[in-house]
């Protein structure tokens, strides 16, 4: 699974998440990916999520939907929410994965529960960076 | 007042791809690619543009680059065929497309931007493959989205599957 989160100049959220799903999953599986308020989610006042992981871990706990909730709330930072959602909602309930995510001051966080990840960043005013298991 | 910023993040699952068996020069690659899908969104949020194109272009070198699991490069299921799926949400007034269990548009996230702009949020299987024709999206064949890597990954989970072993991999559950 692949995915990206943005904030633009104007202030704008969104975020875009594509997969090919699980190693030989059965024909006709869906995961988290194109379930939106699990796999991604947007919201102008809130944050953008993608996720990647256990689709049905990710789904059954509303992953992106919840870190959004816990921001709006229970008045959570990004950081706080998303770290929240994933080591303590997914993990213990065999949801290995992680997600990325962006809130409307530009904060980006990407707590990740499993062995790898591959991720990146980028910021106005900020030289890019990439991530590979770390 | 605080002066307007953009921001970008980009991931990817590593999938059954452990970390023992990575070597510098995949390391390297994926290091390459990575910065290639910054740059797509960088070089549209850095214009002034919309996060929600900034998302879709990032998402689209993604799928079209062999090393990660969406379109080109993505895993397969246990009958041996691809079934990708993909979302899109914009945090404007939530518009949101989705589309699930599809196999020919070469990018899958740009099958999920048309399901938004459309009434639908969701749209699975053959429709949403139609939509994208009609649109005259661009399509690849069985070639095109093959790679060795994601077979050999089927050919070892079936076995693992076949010879009753437990998968205690947590990467095998999920992309």
């Amino acid at each position: 699974t692949v995915g990206a989160v943005a904030l633009d100049l104007s202030g704008n959220l969104a975020a875009a998440t594509s997969t090919g799903g699980m190693t030989a999953k059965p024909p006709g599986r869906v995961g988290d990916s194109p379930v939106i308020g699990a796999g991604t989610f947007a919201d102008n006042a809130i944050c953008a999520v993608s996720g990647t992981g256990h689709g049905e871990i990710f789904i059954r706990w509303t992953a992106g939907a919840e870190i959004a909730a816990r921001i709006r709330h229970a008045g959570q930072t990004l950081e706080q929410a998303a770290t929240a959602v994933v080591m303590e909602d997914l993990m213990p309930n065999d949801g290995s994965g992680g997600v990325i995510a962006v809130d409307r001051a530009g904060n980006i966080a990407m707590p990740f529960n499993c062995e790898g990840m591959y991720r990146g960043t980028a910021r106005r005013g900020e030289a890019p960076q990439t991530f590979i298991y770390r | 007042m605080t002066k307007q910023t953009w921001a970008l993040a980009v991931h990817g699952g590593a999938g059954t791809i452990l970390r023992a068996k990575m070597t510098p020069e995949k390391e390297a690659a994926y290091h390459a690619a990575l910065r290639r899908v910054l740059e797509a969104g960088q070089a549209v949020l850095r214009d002034g543009g919309l996060a929600i194109d900034a998302v879709t272009a990032a998402v689209v070198v993604l799928e079209d680059e062999p090393l990660f699991n969406a379109g080109r490069g993505a895993v397969y299921t246990s009958a041996g065929e691809q079934e990708m799926d993909a979302a899109v949400m914009d945090g404007r007034d939530r518009q949101a497309g989705a589309v699930a269990g599809i196999f020919g548009p070469r990018n899958p996230i740009r099958v999920a931007r048309l399901v938004m702009d459309s009434p639908q949020v969701l749209l699975t299987g053959a429709p949403a493959v139609d939509l994208a024709r009609a649109a005259g999206l661009p399509f690849g064949d069985r070639d095109y989205f093959f790679t060795e890597p994601r077979w050999t990954a089927l050919q070892e989970t079936m076995a693992l599957r076949a010879s009753g072993t437990a998968e205690t991999d947590p990467a095998r559950r999920h992309g």
